[in-house]
């Protein structure tokens, strides 16, 4: 079962998360009382590259437009900050006596607050990133809301015209989601609501013109065709639900796997 | 025991270094 839910975050952590547990092990090898190596340089490393991280982060903070990343980003900086301390407080320690078992504590905890830090990090962005394709499908849904006032042509096209660009970027955004996700159920789950979507979207555009046309003439059936049209839009809509349910989802369900 | 830490910490140098490409990228 995969740990991490995107590809990027996977790529990103997982070599780092395999290594702090081999850490671990070597940590507790080391209780035999094996000398440490002087780990100034490779520390003073990874306080630089933090430094840097911070830097890119906070400017972050100030130029984006989402309140919930500018929010719940600084934590994850902060943790970030806090772990690189614990690293050059751990070096420290261990140039003045290379046995001392607080320091390797220090170790442990600076590399695991590094890896929980920057997952928190990736984790915002992920977050902000699926809060964007989101807000397009929301879009889509206002758009559907309206179908059922549409009661002329001139007034289809106009729907057309302006849905069929949102529905677009949805069907691209989504799919290029999809395949981002290590979670083989939510992939298909979103490949199957986009196949949906795109196959009802002619579909209702048809049941609308249908639904125009029969008003217009003052015939039989106008009442049909307009539950016909709610009902292909509801469809619809639910479709797009799922979808935003999905996308929003971070952690596997046991029961799904099985 | 050198080696296993001195890798370790490059990892997490690479890492972080990653990340901050992601938040540039993103950003972008």
């Amino acid at each position: 079962m995969p740990v991490f839910h995107t590809k990027t975050i996977e790529s990103i952590l997982e070599p780092v998360a395999q290594q702090v547990s081999r850490l671990v092990i070597l940590h507790e090898e080391a209780e035999d009382g094996n000398a440490m190596p002087d780990l100034e340089k490779p520390v003073f490393g990874v306080s630089r590259a933090v430094q840097n991280l911070v830097k890119v982060g906070r400017e972050t903070i100030q130029s984006s437009d989402d309140a919930i990343l500018r929010q719940d980003m600084p934590a994850a900086l902060q943790r970030v900050e806090q772990a690189a301390r614990h690293l050059e407080e751990a070096s420290g320690m261990l140039k003045a006596d290379p046995f001392s078992q607080p320091a390797r504590k220090k170790l442990i905890e600076g590399s695991r607050g590094i890896l929980q830090g920057t997952s928190s990090l990736l984790l915002c962005f992920d977050e902000s990133e699926v809060r964007k394709i989101i807000s397009e499908c929301k879009r889509v849904l206002d758009y559907l809301a309206v179908a059922e006032v549409v009661d002329s042509l001139e007034d289809l096209v106009r729907f057309v015209k302006d849905l069929s660009p949102c529905l677009s970027k949805v069907s691209r955004e989504v799919d290029g989601r999809q395949k981002e996700l290590t979670h083989q159920v939510h992939r298909d789950i979103l490949i199957r609501c986009l196949e949906e979507v795109k196959t009802l979207t002619p579909i209702l555009i048809c049941s609308m013109k249908i639904y125009i046309q029969i008003h217009a003439q003052g015939g039989k059936g106008g009442e049909e065709a307009g539950m016909n049209r709610d009902y292909l839009a509801q469809r619809m809509t639910d479709e797009l639900n799922e979808i935003i349910r999905v996308l929003q989802l971070t952690t596997y369900d046991e029961d799904e796997w099985d | 025991l050198r080696v296993g830490w001195e890798q370790l910490l490059t990892s997490i140098n690479r890492n972080i270094n990653e990340v901050e490409n992601q938040i540039l990228t993103r950003d972008s």
